[in-house]
């Protein structure tokens, strides 16, 4: 599954 | 979370309680753009789209609340403070900033992550953000001189995606995958755009002189 680039900056 | 990245939070932080300090502290803001303001408003609601669905970190949730709440008053604060709003400078902050929020929206359909709601949203609000200084640049140059609590606000803003971009350089060495190109350009985009008010603004601390803009 295409990882779901979790956007953890602000 | 790298030290890079934690300065450039700060000095956002920093940047947004400068500003609401020439606001409450002078009731005053003139030389500050509305239209700049509205347009982070619109930056962070499109860009913490997650902010109840993904939980990355308290600081993460907090931070996103504190822009959201910090960005929400000031523009509540130039458009319907009964003393605030008589000093906004109407007739000079005239950019036209609805053709960015179009322009960025229409390059958002094409070039994103995913061809998601959440994503575009998210790259919509990367490239907004990279633009959303010029109306208050504009209205800096048109005022011509700049009050000493405006231009700190104007640095620090700069000051914090300068450092972003150091901690994706810093992302990019340490981390094998390094997918933040959207964030990554836009950026650099971004901190170009303050390049010329850095160095009007170093010139006038050099020389210790009043911060002038040629028009």
């Amino acid at each position: 599954s295409s990882v779901v680039t979790k956007h953890d900056e602000l | 979370m790298n030290i890079f990245r934690f300065a450039g939070d700060m000095f956002h932080l920093i940047s947004i309680l400068v500003l609401l300090l020439k606001i409450y502290a002078t009731k005053s803001c003139s030389g500050i753009s509305l239209k700049t303001q509205e347009l982070y408003a619109l930056v962070f609601v499109t860009r913490y789209l997650d902010l109840f669905t993904d939980f990355i970190s308290v600081y993460n949730t907090v931070m996103k609340l504190v822009f959201i709440g910090s960005t929400a008053a000031i523009v509540w604060c130039m458009q319907w403070h009964p003393v605030v709003k008589r000093s906004y400078d109407r007739e000079l902050d005239t950019f036209r900033h609805y053709f960015l929020v179009g322009a960025c929206f229409v390059l958002a359909l094409f070039l994103h992550e995913n061809f998601t709601f959440q994503e575009i949203f998210w790259a919509f609000s990367i490239y907004l953000e990279a633009v959303a200084i010029l109306p208050q640049l504009v209205l800096l140059q048109r005022s011509g001189n700049v009050d000493n609590l405006t231009g700190q606000y104007v640095f620090f803003l700069g000051a914090y995606r300068a450092f972003y971009i150091l901690n994706w350089i810093y992302r990019y060495f340490m981390e094998q995958r390094f997918s933040r190109w959207i964030s990554c350009i836009s950026g650099l985009v971004q901190t170009a755009l303050y390049a010329d008010f850095f160095y009007y603004y170093f010139l006038s601390w050099k020389n210790n002189a009043k911060l002038h803009l040629p028009a």
